[in-house]
């Protein structure tokens, strides 16, 4: 219904800009209607400002910028509907360690109401991990998993 | 209502019986290129319905079906069984295809439609797909995805 | 005929006057997000004449200048000179760009067309950048490309 | 002209499929136009098949997989038609540290004849550099360039 829309887009809105602010460690976002007078059909226009530059097309932010202000919309979904679950697939690889820490940080934070799956090729996500499920290819095309102790957390992956 | 084990069979990478164990909190899957860390969350897309899947990594069932090696044969069928749970309630999903490209769904053990899987999912809070998933690849494309898959996800949310 | 320098003056993140020198061999360039690696990628396909840039960064004048911070003003023009040399040939390609969209290219201090640059880079056996530029994020999508696109780099080699 | 496009092809095929053998260890692969009756117009496509695993669609390779098949492509590209220089802006990202070193040592073996510059976060990337330049901003929106001297190669870094 309409007002449930824009009552979500407002909520998230606000959660986007505290998030955005979380992950970028300062700046400001925002999410509009692309048109205001559709509220119905119009779709949803991001707008982001690293801190200290200006707000300007989202295609001219870098690489890392994209992941991370990207990740702040999902987060800033899952602050009004927390999903009981989430696989992020390499989300990570486009960001430097600052970013990175502070993205883990979130994921950390909100690991209690929501079970993250998350495929990585980097080692600090991997430290943030509680369990660690490790593939290999001892024969082609079919996959062997086994499960990585993780000492330092006293717990026994699966 | 969290991920409690994914059960492959001739699924992808999976030819004989593979059980995945998950854990509440964070779980990271590490590995090699190739060795089937993203075919694992290709099953679950696809047990929950398959479609609208962003990846380019194929839906028909000679990419799903374990499709041998210089080695081994193909096989006929592939078969993904989720099992969610939380204290109170128990979700037993499954999908099964064959060569032929019949397919079959299966909640809690008995014969269902697509649809009455997803009216159960909607029914514990559990998202379209779109929502919890992050596929390989995506995360830098999605900021710059047109306003209407923004909206899609609000509306999701709402 | 390798790179020697790239110079940048109000150019996207470089609105003083910044000289690159590169050197034969491997260079990387490393540092957090956002700080302008890929901009120097930009400006070197920028100064050979912007065109067929795959990524969405930007083509139009106010995204190519300097556009200012919360603190600085933008400035009115952007400048990159690309000095090439080998031990027998050396060739210097300047493009400049007005706010009000007004652009020169010069080769060896004189106005040019950008046919003249195009063919003078030919004869040196340097080809259209595709061939030798990968911009972030495209290798990943290359091989799921159109076979036009392919075939347009072997036309290209041959 | 048509001819001088078949001898590229079929002498590119020949290097893919030696290049390819190489970053794989193993493995094999080539380049096919898509319609032979029509050479003069036809797209080009790579078949790949990384050791022991069968030729299938390419979208169902992985992502380090495609990385490393497209670098293949244009490496056999380098064999036939050198560039003087070559741009990379983080094609390592989503490479693992098998793939990784393969792909450096060849990198390595041709940076005589080509001059690498490469963008990149990988700190193993970092170690076959010659010269470094770092970016910074102190100040948002704009870019202070900083050289990295590198000691255990007894070289200073412009
Ligand atoms: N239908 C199938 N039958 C057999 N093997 C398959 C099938 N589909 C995919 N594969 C195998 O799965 C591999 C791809 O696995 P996947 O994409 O999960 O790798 P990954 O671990 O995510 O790697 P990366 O780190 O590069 O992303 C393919 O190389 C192929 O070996
Ligand atoms: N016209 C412009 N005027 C001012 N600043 C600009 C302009 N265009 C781009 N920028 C700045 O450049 C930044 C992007 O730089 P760039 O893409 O080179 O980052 P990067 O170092 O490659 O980062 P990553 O590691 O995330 O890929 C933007 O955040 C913005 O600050
Ligand atoms: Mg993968
Ligand atoms: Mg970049």
């Amino acid at each position: 219904s309409k007002s449930q829309f824009l009552k979500a887009l407002t909520e998230v809105n606000q959660h986007f800009q505290d998030v955005f602010s979380i992950l970028f460690n300062g700046g400001s976002a925002e999410l509009n209607l692309s048109d205001e007078s559709h509220p119905l059909e119009s779709g949803v226009e991001i707008k982001a400002q690293p801190p200290g530059k200006k707000v300007q097309t989202l295609s001219l932010l870098s690489g890392g910028e994209k992941s991370l202000t990207s990740l702040a919309f999902f987060f800033a979904l899952f602050r009004y509907k927390p999903t009981p679950f989430c696989v992020l697939d390499e989300v990570d690889a486009a960001l430097d360690e600052v970013n990175l820490a502070r993205f883990l940080d979130l994921m950390k934070k909100i690991k209690d109401q929501t079970q993250f799956i998350i495929i990585t090729h980097n080692t600090k996500t991997m430290e943030v991990a509680d369990y660690i499920h490790g593939t290999t290819m001892a024969e082609p095309n079919i996959t062997s998993l086994y499960s990585i102790q993780l000492e330092q957390k006293e717990k026994k992956a699966s | 209502m969290f991920i409690k084990k994914i059960e492959l069979q001739g699924f992808k990478s999976f030819p004989e019986r593979t059980k995945i164990i998950f854990h509440s909190g964070i779980t990271a899957i590490v590995g090699p290129n190739g060795t089937g860390k993203s075919n694992i969350v290709d099953a679950l897309l696809w047990v929950l319905g398959g479609q609208r899947s962003k990846s380019l990594k194929g839906e028909r069932s000679e990419d799903i079906i374990f499709n041998g090696n210089t080695q081994r044969p193909p096989l006929g069928m592939a078969d993904v069984i989720l099992s969610l749970a939380d204290e109170n309630d128990k979700l037993v999903i499954n999908h099964r295809v064959f060569r032929s490209g019949e397919s079959e769904y299966r909640m809690n053990g008995k014969l269902t439609r697509l649809k009455d899987i997803q009216d159960a999912l909607w029914n514990r809070s559990i998202a379209e797909k779109e929502y919890f998933v992050i596929e390989q690849g995506q995360i830098g494309l999605f900021l710059t995805s047109k306003p209407v898959e923004k909206r899609l996800l609000l509306e999701e949310a709402a």
